[in-house]
């Protein structure tokens, strides 16, 4: 279901923390360019998205949205688990 | 599995529970481990003998938030547990988010200990998450019937891929089952399930309508934070703002124990709730969650018993009266009374001009109300009661 609209950027954040921990994205710090970021953390969201079989957008729709805030584990999808 | 292919190079694993959750009786958290492990050597030459003391490969135990690894836990919901690979020291443990309420159940207040810890004991074992929807090892949690689990085959091919088929069966795949549940299980949910790989499998045994079938009719409609929401049977149809495309869902996606549809539903935008109605009872649902204390009779909302289920109802945010519809009358309850207004039940067609018939469904937006009779829809201004214009039930789908 929809949350309320006003909590978009805590969704960026959460998306963020999400991909973190589950998809080793890793934010650069030192790029000057926050496009930089963006387009890498866009393509942890289609590598998630694609994991969970949705549509590959790279965007954070409402359906990846609601895909992160399911209840799981806490091991990371993706391999580079150490 | 893990990077390397990490697995136990031993057919005798050793396990330890280290502590025990308040949540549930301690003959239960040991009854939900053994299962776990059972599952897995049913399928595997694998056997798990459990210590009482000292250090054995797979460690079990609850904490919460930081609890001495890199991992910490995030409270109730989100991350729920995680294990280790096998190796050494904390290789093959298994920690479980203690800020969750766990329970031996499958029902909608907590989390089922057996299934999570199967699913965190295949990572002890050396298995990594499966994105195939409905396997042990898929990372999100779904409540299923406990009683005679059995494995999905994408588990059971990845944990022989390690370790092989049980010594005593032939080397084919084997269902994984567990022998009869003993202890009483609670009537089953549905699972709660996201946008699985595969489309969902339709609830109701008939076929959805197409969205612009002219003769389309619904059961129930309301808004729901700022979606408008369409039920016919065991169908939902959502229109949001933030997405051109209509998303096509069933009620069970929602609201398990709910699936069978409904009469009536309307939104009381302000406290995040809404109202459905089915035959005489209703229900109070915040998102997913229904409230406690639901159902009720409706004969609570000051209905005469001669009333037996309700054709559609609509909330007014502004004056914070919600329109009941019954037959050919209407009755008007007030919310912040919690009580049926005098002088009701009145005709429909003496005071919403135009509508002289029963309504199916009804819904307010921007200051309209929308009544639907058929596959014919009427826009009503909600100030003057007066009718502005009749459209065609699915207008809203963009046909």
């Amino acid at each position: 279901l929809p949350v309320a609209p006003e909590t978009e950027n805590e969704d960026m954040h959460f998306a963020q923390k999400y991909l973190e921990n589950f998809y080793d994205f890793k934010e650069d710090k030192s790029s000057l360019f926050k496009s930089t970021n963006l387009a890498h953390m866009a393509d942890k969201i289609r590598e998630m998205q694609a994991f969970f079989g949705l549509e590959v957008t790279g965007e954070l729709n409402r359906k990846t949205m609601d895909m992160m805030k399911q209840p799981r584990c806490g091991i990371p999808d993706v391999r580079s688990y150490s | 599995t893990f990077p390397q292919n990490p697995r136990w190079k031993k057919e005798d694993v050793t396990y330890r529970i280290l502590n025990y959750t308040p949540d549930m009786l301690q003959a239960d958290v040991d009854e939900a481990i053994a299962k776990a492990f059972q599952l897995w050597s049913s399928v595997t030459p694998l056997r798990f003998n459990r210590l009482y003391s000292g250090d054995a490969d797979i460690m079990i135990s609850f904490a919460s938030g930081f609890h001495g690894d890199f991992y910490s836990f995030d409270g109730p919901g989100g991350t729920l547990a995680h294990a280790y690979p096998p190796s050494r020291g904390i290789g093959g443990d298994a920690h479980f988010d203690e800020d969750e309420n766990w329970t031996k159940f499958t029902t909608y207040s907590g989390y089922n200990l057996f299934l999570v810890a199967a699913h965190e004991l295949g990572h002890s074992l050396g298995l990594g998450h499966s994105n195939v929807f409905g396997a042990l090892m898929y990372p999100i949690y779904m409540a299923k019937d406990t009683r005679n689990y059995r494995l999905h085959q994408d588990d059971i091919n990845g944990i022989q891929a390690l370790y092989g088929p049980p010594r005593e069966s032939p080397a084919f795949p084997t269902k994984a089952f567990l022998p009869q549940e003993t202890t009483e299980m609670p009537p089953m949910e549905e699972p709660t399930q996201m946008s699985p790989r595969e489309e969902p499998t339709e609830m109701a045994p008939t076929k959805r309508p197409e969205d612009c079938d002219p003769h389309l009719t619904f059961d129930a409609i309301t808004t729901l934070r700022g979606e408008i929401l369409f039920f016919k049977g065991s169908y939902v149809w959502r229109k949001s703002p933030y997405f051109s495309q209509i998303e096509h869902d069933t009620i069970s996606t929602f609201w398990p124990s709910l699936a069978a549809g409904f009469d009536a539903a309307y939104e009381i935008d302000k406290k995040d709730r809404v109202i459905f109605f089915k035959d005489n009872q209703y229900w109070a649902v915040s998102g997913y969650r229904i409230e406690p204390g639901f159902p009720k009779p409706i004969q609570n909302l000051g209905f005469p018993r001669t009333v037996k289920k309700i054709d559609a109802a609509v909330h007014d945010q502004n004056t914070k009266k919600t329109y009941i519809f019954v037959g050919n009358k209407y009755w008007s309850f007030d919310e912040n009374t919690q009580s049926m207004e005098r002088g009701y039940p009145r005709k429909i067609a003496a005071d919403f001009q135009g509508i002289g018939h029963t309504v199916d469904a009804a819904f307010q937006k921007n200051g309209h109300f929308y009544f639907f009779h058929g596959s014919n829809q009427y826009e009503v201004d909600i100030k003057n009661k007066k009718l502005v214009r009749k459209m065609k039930s699915n207008s809203w789908f963009d046909c």
